[in-house]
């Protein structure tokens, strides 16, 4: 509430009178399950009435589930509704003059969630945004990133995030994201298996000089850690009648594979896009292994192919490959379809003359920066002709460069065909982003793993065979577990390693977890339940993009939704109402799709045909979606590499 | 550590102790005709007690020549290792490792079994101690079975009671204590004196063990075994047993 405030009369304001008097983020991660909350109290200390944006990041792939705003004493609270109903009552109110959009957008790897306020003089406005992401594990650790852009300087600043692993924590480091400005302001605490991070600058320390009015904490604040793993069969955490098993051996070789390298260097990827391409590519063919075979395929309006089979990865031909591909220039169009069929060819001719090694894993990582323009156009039919060619032991690999590739094509067609689609960015850091999600692919180490759990004791359980397992990755699976009629959970692993059959067992207590989990006042009882609809509403969703019929489709979205419904999360078949006590004030928030397919790309300041919600809205809750920005002026991303979903014409 | 031989045909367990330096390497079975070794590394309690380091098996190689496999294991973890590439699993584990028809079967914090088809099989035991204990540290123990189809070329510390020696106990008399009587043995042509004691398997009880009734032979087997203990002491821990 706005009402318990402390003193607000000493408040660092810009020109505009809005004064920040306290800046909170509050994560904690219960194993894996992150709840964070970004709270933000301001006050209007101007003469006249004026806009107050709250203008967040939010990581892409978490789960809103609530959102609160308090106006001098007035509350608005948020539920989730079906989007056509959502809609609908957001119509209504909007025909009144009664409502307005939040405005959802996607920036980089964030999804911006932003509002604004008219607020009064001397009035005080609370925002406080709830949201749950599943954290998962890349290249050995755990990431939790956390924006933290405040914009002006804060009163009282803090970020605050606890860790609680029941497996125990390896170890937690906080790299300096904010800048060197901010050394040794964060502390870490950390026991066996609970750790506790705090970021807490003073006024005096937030700014950007001595004598500067604004604020130097301006980007990500992230906390990397691990887990300690005793056992390759897992970790099984029962609790409140659901169970996660978190699957993460290490101690593997890797198995050798069979990759080919599918480079778009059609004229788009002219410049810094082929400069870093080159620069990865060459650490990428430098890290293969002498077990591993692979090749090369360029493609423009042509395909090439550095070698038309695959070859050892001897330093020999590492050498070669890097020459071929340093001496690319990129130009013409991109035909996708023949790319990819050429390298499936050249995968399953390997496979019929019986050069893969039968433990080895295959697979086909794609690099592309736009839409094919040569050849098949159509991206269904691409899909098709790719999962027709693909044998049901391949996978492809997606990596898209830049916002001019439809990125929802690539995660299609690579969840097709057992792979993975990672966006990265056409910039400087091109080169490091997609080293990075080679680093995630480079280790095969297990294949065909299967997990097994007594059928009579357990339902509801999550994908629970898998393709491959990476090396710094990990696999989870979920399900609902009869704790009532049951001591123990058995679980039975199987999978096929370098050179030999795996076969693992663990055995946890139903109970093993409920003292530990009871005792902590922090830790969150629902984390088993929330993974567990986070990955059934992930996977529905991915089944959901794949559905070959309409009526198919149909179900899975029925089922999505009531998921949704069920575990108050936001998906793209939900949205979430914010209302006043009395219902006659409302707002809507709708998750955003990608940009490629938002409606109004480059658009981020007024549009010529946006509604004037103004009409009719009391000034003292002036809701509005029109975002004329009172921030400084680096809170606004740059405008060519965002679109936004606007409500009103999504 | 200490052996136990049980000898199915004169139903009899004669027992010895060899004491030797950590580290050392002590060839248990080593039997060129079906290319299989097991060798044992020592290693030392934490510090003397009474001037004298007792030492148990840290380690131990398993080295199945014929199918190119080797399987290690130690206080810590069980390796599996096929050429260049290696499984490794640890005692929290409870799980099996398949490879060419060798299967090996972890039981969490217990034991391990290797499988061979159906011709052998060894148990491993892990014996984990408190790990604040001043003196003692973790080991393992081997169990053999007599079952096992090893060739008549078989030797090594345990390899060697594959093919039944003749033995003769006889004169029993009283001991330096009632419960320790003494004996004279006749093996392999030497004329021994033993004690009758008491010597623990642990495969069923792994925390107490249940006492078994053997001969103990003394001098660290000496005259029971062939040779004496340091002709069994081998450079490598997948190293076959050399004949003199």
């Amino acid at each position: 509430s706005t009402s318990d405030w402390g003193y607000v009369g000493d408040l660092v304001e810009d020109d505009d009178k809005i004064g920040l008097y306290s800046y909170k983020v509050q994560s904690t991660i219960t194993s894996r399950l992150a709840n964070t909350m970004i709270q933000a109290k301001m006050v209007n200390n101007a003469k006249r009435p004026q806009h107050i944006v709250f203008d967040v990041q939010v990581p892409k792939g978490a789960f809103i589930d609530n959102f609160t705003m308090d106006i001098n004493g007035i509350t608005f609270t948020s539920s989730i509704r079906e989007k056509a109903e959502a809609r609908k009552m957001y119509s209504q109110a909007k025909a009144k003059g009664k409502a307005a959009g939040i405005v959802r957008s996607n920036a980089l790897d964030m999804e911006n969630f932003k509002t604004e306020v008219n607020v009064p003089p001397g009035m005080r406005i609370q925002f406080e945004l709830h949201y749950q992401e599943m954290i998962r594990r890349k290249l050995s650790s755990y990431e939790h990133v956390i924006s933290v852009k405040p914009g002006r300087l804060a009163k009282h600043m803090e970020v605050d995030v606890r860790i609680i692993e029941p497996q125990g924590i390896r170890y937690v480091h906080v790299p300096n994201s904010l800048g060197d400005h901010f050394d040794g302001i964060t502390t870490i605490s950390k026991g066996e298996k609970k750790a506790h991070v705090s970021f807490k600058p003073t006024m005096a320390q937030q700014r950007k000089c001595p004598t500067c009015s604004s604020t130097a904490v301006d980007g990500n604040f992230v906390v990397q850690y691990d887990v300690n793993r005793e056992t390759t069969g897992g970790e099984l955490e029962i609790f409140n009648g659901y169970f996660i098993h978190f699957f993460a051996p290490e101690n593997l070789d890797p198995l050798p594979k069979n990759i080919l390298f599918v480079i778009d260097v059609s004229g788009s990827m002219w410049g810094l896009k082929m400069k870093q391409t080159i620069e990865a590519m060459k650490a990428i063919l430098s890290e293969l292994r002498a077990a591993d075979q692979f090749s090369l395929i360029d493609f423009n309006h042509n395909v090439r192919c550095w070698r038309d089979n695959l070859v050892s990865a001897t330093p020999a031909q590492v050498e070669d490959a890097k020459k071929y591909i340093q001496a690319i220039h990129p130009n013409g169009g991109t035909n996708i379809n023949e790319a990819l069929l050429r390298a499936t060819f050249i995968l399953n001719e390997a496979q019929n003359l019986g050069m893969l090694d039968p433990n080895s894993v295959s697979m086909i990582v794609l690099v592309s920066d736009g839409d094919p323009t040569v050849g098949e156009l159509k991206l269904t039919t691409i899909q098709k002709n790719v999962k027709q060619s693909m044998k049901d032991e391949f996978s492809l690999f997606c990596l898209g460069i830049g916002f001019d590739v439809d990125y929802d094509f690539l995660q299609r067609i690579a969840t097709d065909n057992r792979g993975m689609a990672q966006r990265v960015f056409g910039n400087q850091e091109t080169s490091a982003q997609m080293k990075n999600f080679y680093n995630q692919v480079s280790t095969p180490l297990l294949k065909k793993i299967q997990f097994n759990y007594p059928q009579e004791s357990v339902s509801d359980v999550t994908q629970s065979s898998f393709h491959n397992y990476f090396g710094g990755s990990e696999i989870v699976v979920a399900g609902k577990v009869d704790t009532e009629n049951l001591q123990h959970l058995e679980s039975i692993v199987t999978a096929t390693a370098a050179n030999a059959e795996l076969v693992m067992e663990t055995l946890r207590d139903v109970e093993e977890l409920d003292g530990f989990m009871k005792k902590d006042k922090y830790a969150d009882p629902d984390f088993t339940k929330k993974l567990w609809a986070y990955l059934t509403v992930n996977q529905m969703m991915a089944e959901r993009n794949t559905a070959p019929t309409a009526a198919l489709k149909r179900n899975i979205t029925k089922s999505i939704l009531q998921m949704s419904l069920d575990h108050h999360i936001v998906t793209p078949f939900t949205a979430m109402l914010i209302e006043n006590a009395e219902k006659d004030e409302i707002m809507l928030a709708d998750q955003p799709k990608d940009p490629r397919r938002g409606c109004c790309p480059g658009t981020l300041g007024l549009t010529p045909n946006a509604p004037n919600n103004n009409k009719g809205i009391p000034a003292w809750a002036n809701v509005t979606a029109v975002p004329v920005s009172f921030m400084p002026e680096q809170r606004s991303p740059p405008v060519s590499s965002l679109s936004i979903n606007r409500v009103d014409n999504d | 550590p200490h052996f136990i031989i049980h000898l199915p045909k004169s139903q009899k367990n004669i027992c010895f102790n060899i004491n030797s330096e950590p580290g050392k390497i002590l060839n248990l079975v080593s039997d060129p005709g079906t290319g299989v070794v097991v060798n044992g590394q020592l290693i030392g309690a934490k510090k003397t007690q009474n001037k004298k380091l007792n030492t148990y098996f840290g380690k131990i190689g398993f080295y199945f020549k014929n199918k190119g496999l080797k399987v290690e294991i130690t206080t810590e973890t069980i390796t599996l290792k096929d050429g260049s590439s290696s499984i490794t699993l640890t005692w929290s584990d409870t799980g099996h490792i398949i490879r060419k028809q060798l299967l090996i079967s972890v039981k969490k914090e217990s034991n391990v079994t290797i499988s061979v088809g159906e011709e052998m099989s060894f148990m491993v035991l892990l014996h984990r101690v408190w790990k604040n204990h001043p003196v003692n540290v973790d080991f393992l123990g081997i169990y053999i079975p007599p079952e096992n189809q090893l060739s008549p070329a078989a030797h090594g510390l345990i390899g060697q009671f594959a093919s039944e020696p003749e033995v003769f106990i006889y004169q029993q008399r009283p001991g330096q204590a009632p419960e320790k009587p003494q004996a004279t043995m006749e093996v392999k042509g030497n004329k021994l004196t033993v004690t009758g004691g008491l010597q623990k398997d642990y495969r069923t009880d792994r925390v107490h063990g249940t006492e078994v009734q053997c001969w103990f032979v003394h001098n660290s087997g000496k005259g029971f075994i062939d040779g004496h203990y340091k002709d069994y002491l081998v450079p490598h821990l997948y190293s076959f047993l050399k004949k003199p």
